[in-house]
């Protein structure tokens, strides 16, 4: 059990090391990052959103949202969560994708909780704060697949994006329950039968913020990798949405290879309020999952 | 879609950006521009003399939002742009057909 | 209600702002630009080299108005901004929605 | 005829001329704005402290065309100022219901 708390918070904290270490490097391709960094493995902040070093963006701060949302509520609400992201959408954040701001405003001015489907909204704004989510309906499949697709209509309304958000959540579910990677590979290889434009072997190293190419480059590099510190760092070294892909592979990689295996050197950069806060959540969150609160 | 024109008071610009942020409008475009209207220019002094200057700085905003919102987007405009005094400016709404995001090629309300 | 846009020749403001209130019309929004048309800008010398500007500096004038007067706003502007010379401009008019004065909160042709 | 909004990165100014000549437009007309959006202003120091201009100059490009070729214009502009990155800008089509090219009186096409 303390070994399930202590993984869980691996991944919440592994959501903001991604996104610290990766949002300087958002928009850059991987020979500017060589050339700039040979290879970046520390938080060294700027960027275009000059950043500090270990300072998080949208992808850790929506995260929050839907984690406080949730340990807020004691439950699934959706009203709450919409409202946690409302709050921080006037809060003047660092940065907020275009979908996420849309159906955030759609909810605080005409009180809607789906966004309509569209055919561009299959970028990685739902995804990317999947984690919270995966601790709450540990245990329970069912729940996953409706809180993921419920929670994920919220800004982006596309059946990729269900399908990677449900599929991401498993994979992070089954790592806190011990499986092997090879578990984990055949659930991404199940996503990539049913939509085949998630096939990333051979990997077309594309990292933009289309959700298809997101989550190519975190399997790619997940599968690839021996530890957190590499999947983590060979992610953000491939430039593009670095900060989103870095705290999407951060989460399941957290998972995976557990608290212990998150850098110190990283941990410490990143705001104090914010490890603290992450800390706490994670407990809470799986304390009301159905893996616990039916055992 | 619509575009939202504002004419406002130039010290007015931060109060109508935060109550637009209020409501999640980020996207505006501002421009400095010259009034002539019921309020009258100021009186300036040039080379000793003093000449009435009949202009007042005004600042020009525009908005493009979807339609749904536009009546929430004029309201804030209109209560944070507020002085009860002449020349607090006006507010127009015209329709848009077609709006492009350069960035994307989004277009319409994606674009917005 | 209308929205009335006219370029004109910045030397043009003081002619066309006394045709305009002739006719009864005191809110007029005006702003610099720079215009590109047939009439080519103008040669400048910068560190004794010689270039051309491409542009040609304009004013912008936009004035709101009742729909019964357009026409008269229009011929206004016409006559007074024209030189007969390549550059006198253009003026277009576009349909306004929705116009609020924002000290009354009074709104269409009462806001006008 | 509609008018074609476009607000772009300043340095695109010409890039954009230039796709327009290429497809023979040649009237445009100008103007520096400020725009406000995701893209982050720049810094500034003052009084030893560093903190950020939450706006972006940008430049606004009006043309007035013919419906025909609206879609080329826009298409155009789209591809000369686009460089993928956050604050490439907007570009908006209206509908203009006259024109007048105050030089010779021409109303409608014939003004464009
Ligand atoms: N009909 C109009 N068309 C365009 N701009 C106008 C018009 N009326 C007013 N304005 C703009 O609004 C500003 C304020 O108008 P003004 O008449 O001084 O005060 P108020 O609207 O409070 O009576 C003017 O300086 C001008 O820029
Ligand atoms: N199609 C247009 N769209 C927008 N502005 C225009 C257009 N055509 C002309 N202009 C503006 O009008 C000004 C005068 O146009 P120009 O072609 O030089 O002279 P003329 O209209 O007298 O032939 C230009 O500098 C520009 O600001
Ligand atoms: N809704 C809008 N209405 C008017 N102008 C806008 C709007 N959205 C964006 N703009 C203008 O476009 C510029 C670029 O927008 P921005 O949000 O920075 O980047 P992008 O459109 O590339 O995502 C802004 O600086 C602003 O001038
Ligand atoms: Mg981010
Ligand atoms: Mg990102």
């Amino acid at each position: 059990h303390d070994d399930l708390t202590a993984r869980c918070r691996a991944v919440l904290l592994g959501v903001a090391v991604g996104d610290a270490l990766g949002a300087p490097m958002e928009f850059m391709t991987s020979g500017e990052i060589a050339a700039k960094y040979g290879r970046l493995n520390e938080m060294v902040g700027g960027g275009w959103l000059r950043l500090k070093p270990g300072q998080v963006t949208d992808d850790t701060e929506m995260t929050l949202c839907l984690a406080r949302g949730i340990v807020t509520a004691g439950g699934w609400d959706l009203r709450t969560i919409a409202h946690e992201f409302a709050v921080w959408l006037r809060s003047k954040p660092i940065d907020v994708g275009d979908t996420c701001r849309r159906g955030i405003r759609n909810f605080m001015l005409k009180g809607e909780t789906e966004s309509p489907p569209n055919q561009w909204d299959a970028g990685n704004g739902a995804l990317m704060r999947m984690t919270p989510l995966a601790l709450y309906t540990l245990g329970d499949k069912e729940l996953l697949q409706k809180c993921s697709i419920e929670h994920g209509h919220l800004t982006h309304n596309h059946p990729l994006s269900d399908a990677a958000c449900i599929c991401y959540g498993r994979m992070i579910q089954m790592a806190l329950l011990g499986a092997e990677k090879s578990r984990l590979r055949r659930e991404a290889d199940r996503l990539a039968a049913e939509y085949p434009s998630f096939r990333f072997d051979p990997y077309p190293g594309l990292a933009t913020g289309y959700v298809v190419d997101t989550l190519q480059t975190v399997f790619h590099y997940f599968f690839r990798s021996r530890s957190f510190e590499e999947c983590v760092t060979s992610t953000v070294n491939q430039g593009g949405d670095a900060d989103t892909t870095g705290a999407i592979i951060g989460g399941v990689a957290g998972a995976y290879y557990g608290l212990e295996e998150i850098p110190r050197r990283w941990l410490k950069k990143l705001d104090r309020g914010c490890v603290t806060e992450l800390e706490s959540l994670a407990p809470k969150l799986v304390s009301l999952s159905p893996q616990l609160t039916q055992s | 879609m619509k575009k939202v024109e504002a004419i406002i008071k130039p010290f007015k610009l931060d109060e109508v950006k935060e109550a637009l942020n209020e409501i999640g409008i980020q996207g505006i475009t501002v421009c400095e521009v010259k009034g002539f209207g019921r309020q009258k220019g100021h009186t300036e002094l040039y080379r000793g003399a003093e000449y009435v200057v009949d202009f007042i700085p005004k600042i020009k905003m525009e908005i493009i939002v979807s339609d749904e919102i536009v009546s929430k987007v004029v309201d804030a405009i209109e209560q944070a742009a507020k002085t009860g005094r002449i020349g607090d400016g006006k507010i127009f709404v015209t329709s848009v057909e077609e709006v492009v995001r350069i960035r994307t090629g989004e277009r319409g309300e994606d674009a917005l």
